[in-house]
């Protein structure tokens, strides 16, 4: 049968920054392909078809609805592959080869995690689960 | 391909999603 993909209404203007994203206006609407959990979507809006970040996205049958999973205080042990300054009071400042507690996987791909006393925003993308070896 | 997402971190919602969320 045919594929029905998931209507999203953009809730903010976003201009691309890439030649795979698409700029959007407040108010359109975009059809879901891909979430990435990183926190790109892959979707489509009129003729147009690339990324757009789902924090400017909200479902457009039901906008109050969590889509999103529970926190988990507990926590699940992440590393981090890339280094990252905080830019927002929200998010934390870390090195690369870090080891973290991830709390709180957020579709918008910044994830709330935890290292030592302090919790704060990461972007997913880079963070590995510890518990899986890459490749030699 | 097309079909690989940015390779930069997405923006941060729209500040006003942001204090909704808090």
């Amino acid at each position: 049968g045919p594929i029905v993909l998931d209507t999203y209404r953009v809730i903010g203007d976003f201009e691309k920054t890439s030649k795979h994203e698409i700029t959007l206006q407040t108010g359109d609407l975009v059809e879901i392909v891909e979430k990435s959990t990183n926190g790109w979507w892959f979707c489509q809006c009129d003729t147009s078809l690339g990324w757009v970040p789902a924090s400017y996205l909200e479902p457009l049958d039901a906008p109050e609805e969590p889509e999103e999973a529970e926190p988990n205080y507990a926590g699940e042990l992440y590393v981090t592959t890339m280094a990252y300054k905080a830019e927002l009071e929200d998010e934390l400042s870390l090195e690369v080869d870090e080891e973290v507690e991830v709390i709180h996987k957020l579709l918008d791909g910044w994830w709330e995690v935890r290292k030592g006393d302090e919790t704060g925003h990461f972007p997913s993308m880079f963070l590995k689960s510890a518990g899986r070896k890459e490749p030699a | 391909s097309i079909k690989q997402p940015p390779q930069n971190p997405p923006p941060r919602p729209p500040a006003e999603m942001r204090r909704k969320r808090a």
